[in-house]
């Protein structure tokens, strides 16, 4: 799983 | 993205156009905290880093700039602008806010996802962002009359983290390929629980109709 996954998030 | 997300984004840009308009057409910033809006400044600095090296979406690199831009201008106009300052509440608003900080990055740099550079700042600013209203609430808590525009403030700031979790719970179940995201979840639940008391106060001051009080 990609870390950077939930950085669409504000 | 879901409505959810939206609706919590867009309370939370209100949260920072209310302050805005207070600050800018009233020219005061009475019963804000200084040390609150520094430690927002932070987050959104140390969250965003990626903001010219990724591309996510339009509106997302708008929103960023939107919430770097705001909160470093609140900044600019408690500190050096020539009215707006004299109303700062500075003796009132006396929180240590410096100790939240150090901790969090401490934590940062122990439990993280990817021990990287950005990584590690951007799970600090998770962190920091979970506590960063403690010093406005202890401000309201010692000022205890509440205007109006203050408490709209923190009732959209509040709104925004409780939308926020709607949208995990949301995502979770909707999107095949979401995983679990502890570190966001657990430090976004306690950064809503940190309203809870507030929100029980300001419900029923809206409800009876009457200025906000809270209780010393």
């Amino acid at each position: 799983h990609d870390g950077t996954k939930l950085k669409d998030e504000l | 993205m879901n409505i959810f997300r939206l609706a919590g984004d867009m309370t939370h840009l209100m949260s920072v156009l209310v302050l805005l308009l207070k600050i800018h057409t009233i020219k005061s910033c009475a019963g804000i905290s200084l040390k609150t809006q520094e430690l927002y400044a932070l987050v959104f600095a140390a969250r965003y880093l990626d903001i010219f090296t990724h591309y996510y979406s339009l509106y997302n690199t708008v929103m960023k700039l939107i919430f770097l831009g705001s909160s470093f201008s609140i900044l600019w106009y408690m500190k050096r602008h020539k009215v707006v300052r004299r109303s700062y509440d500075k003796d009132q608003d006396t929180f240590r806010h410096h100790f939240l900080v150090l901790p969090c990055l401490v934590l940062a740099l122990l439990i993280n996802e990817k021990f990287t550079f950005k990584e590690v700042m951007w799970t600090f600013s998770i962190y920091l962002e979970a506590v960063a209203i403690l010093p406005q609430l202890v401000l309201l808590q010692r000022t205890r009359n509440v205007d109006n525009l203050t408490g709209q403030y923190v009732f959209l700031l509040g709104a925004y983290r409780g939308l926020y979790i709607i949208n995990w719970i949301y995502r979770y179940f909707a999107e095949p390929t979401y995983s679990t995201h502890w570190i966001t979840w657990i430090s976004g639940l306690l950064q809503t629980l940190l309203y809870a008391d507030f929100f029980y106060y300001y419900i029923n001051s809206v409800k009876n109709n009457v200025r906000l009080q809270l209780p010393a």
